[in-house]
């Protein structure tokens, strides 16, 4: 119904841009919709980091496109929060900086919401509860192994010890 | 509702029958390239029905079971299960009397499913309609694959209209 | 041959006259997300004769001009300058008297591009010709753009059999 | 020329197989022809990572599958070596020792090529002889400024320096 699809891109825009100041650090993100009938209209998103004035979001770079991401993913999180949320290596194109408040972010929506998340990344390591180490020393086959958190950011210094 | 565990057996990489288990809301998983890590994204996107082998990497169907290493031979079947805790009920009223959901499909060799729900058979449709307005299914805006993420934004406005009407 | 350094004026966030240089054969650029390391190798591919807006992560050919910036106007014009060290001249014989080779792109807000060779206006084709042979090119192998790398082996036999090509 | 694709081929093959297994520390990969004719046949890749069977070449994981991408770009430069090769990010994908495989291979190849490489990652860093910074302290505008290698993994650990 037309209402109903109008309020909930007004909810999703303002979380949006919610989410992404905060990943940011600042700028805005926001929605908007291709055509004037409701019913049928596609969605199209702008995003500018902070102090840009970006013409087009292609022109972005890999960590801002997986920053305005990610902050997309979450604000239809907000609105409908679905029983968990299973990231794979979405921190990859995140700097140091971008990839703090990132973790940040989930960390305050982890109160209410599950979190699985693959990474390779020392400092989103350290956000987890409980970590899962998967090895392969037989060939081939996965095994997993519980590791805790300071353990972890050794043994990635040293990756020989979980590959063999 | 919240997933509590998956186990796996004969999937990809996990040959040997496997319990992961979630008791927090921050749960990491490391390791080495090729260990497994994302055989475990897809293994819970199949068990929800996925049905496209490209969308698990895939040429056909029976390409999730395990096919062999330099050490084991490969199997003829494989199965997923996910313990969902429904203590609080947020599923819809028909299946408020479980307090555990268990969603099983195993495959053989011949590329044939068996989904079942709580050990009772059941169809494809049926795994759907627990998830139903949920937000949760093989492709839901929850579960976002390995490099994805920045190709999200730069998918048509038509896709994105589909990901505000799964919120709904 | 190789690259000696490269000078930027007015593309994309480079938007004032900047030189870098790369003494050795081992150069890293860092630095925070969206700073504009991407942007230089846009600039390396578009000089050689990129002509494709799409490729250049725009929608037309002026999308490479510095559109302004909180603090900063637009610019209407931008150019980039290739210096190559000719010195063990593997260039074709036509090049062998330059001991450096020096090539220009420049654009302005009506889309139309003028190349120069060491300062001698000339078309995109002769830029071209310069690098014939030697494996250079807007898409050639040497050139590997933000996250292609795991794309590569995905590519079709056709698209893998043009690499080889290009390498003969 | 039939001869010469074939020869280019011969060459290339051997030179993949010789990458990846200096990056993977073991295993195979190899390319094959999909028709008989040489002057129209297509190319296709194959890659066993140490120990596994792999059916195809799409069930590899990402880290898996840049490893092979490298090893396959640094098979053709062997026979024909550009003047330079730029890298963006390549080593994202991949964990500490297959990183560390990967260095070592840049840095032998590099007595004859001149490597251009973009990174966020401290040890990759620790490869380049010179490195470049690029910052926003102005938002928007780019600048460079150079930066020692010991200086940089410290400023990376504190990427505020970079981007104010
Ligand atoms: N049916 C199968 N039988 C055996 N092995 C399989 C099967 N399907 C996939 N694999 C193997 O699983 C590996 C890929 O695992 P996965 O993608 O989970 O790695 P990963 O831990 O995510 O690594 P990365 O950090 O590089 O992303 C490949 O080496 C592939 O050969
Ligand atoms: N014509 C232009 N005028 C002004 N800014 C531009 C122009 N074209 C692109 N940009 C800006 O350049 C930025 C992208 O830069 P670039 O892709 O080089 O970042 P990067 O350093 O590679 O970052 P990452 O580490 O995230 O990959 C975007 O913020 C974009 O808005
Ligand atoms: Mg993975
Ligand atoms: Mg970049």
């Amino acid at each position: 119904t037309k209402v109903k699809f109008k309020d909930i891109f007004d909810q999703i825009n303002s979380n949006l841009n919610n989410y992404f100041t905060k990943i940011f650090g600042g700028g805005k993100a926001y929605l908007e919709m291709t055509d004037n009938d409701l019913l049928n209209t596609g969605v199209s998103m702008m995003a500018r980091p902070p102090g840009k004035l970006v013409k087009n979001i292609n022109l972005l770079s890999g960590g801002e496109k997986a920053g305005v991401g990610i902050a997309f993913v979450f604000s239809i999180f907000k609105i409908n929060p679905a029983p968990f949320c299973l990231l794979d290596e979405v921190d990859a194109p995140l700097d140091e900086a971008n990839n703090a408040r990132f973790c940040s972010v989930v960390k305050e929506m982890s109160k209410t919401v599950q979190f699985i998340f693959i990474t390779h990344n020392k400092s989103t390591m350290e956000l987890a509860d409980i970590l899962s180490g998967v090895t392969m020393r037989e060939p081939g086959v996965s095994k997993l192994v519980s590791v805790n958190v300071g353990e972890a950011v050794n043994l990635t210094a040293n990756k020989e010890s979980l590959s063999r | 509702m919240r997933l509590s565990k998956i186990k796996l057996a004969g999937f990809k990489t996990f040959v040997d029958p496997t319990v992961l288990s979630f008791p927090s809301n921050l749960t990491g998983i490391i390791g080495p390239n090729g260990c497994g890590k994302s055989n475990i994204i897809d293994a819970i996107r199949w068990v929800m029905g996925e049905s496209s082998a490209r969308n698990l990497r895939g040429e056909s169907m029976d390409d999730v079971i395990f096919s062999g290493s330099s050490s084991r031979p490969e199997v003829s079947k494989a199965f997923i299960e996910l313990y969902f805790d429904n203590e609080n009920n947020t599923l819809d009223a028909k299946f408020a009397r479980f307090s555990e959901i268990v969603i099983r499909r195993e495959v053989s060799r011949d590329g044939v499913s068996n989904y079942s729900l709580n050990n009772t058979r059941c169809r494809r449709k049926d795994i759907r309609e627990v998830f139903l307005g949920t937000g949760l299914g093989p492709r839901s805006y929850a579960i976002i694959e390995q490099g994805m993420i920045s190709r999200l934004v730069e998918s048509k406005p038509e896709e994105l209209r589909t990901y505000l009407e799964e919120a709904a």
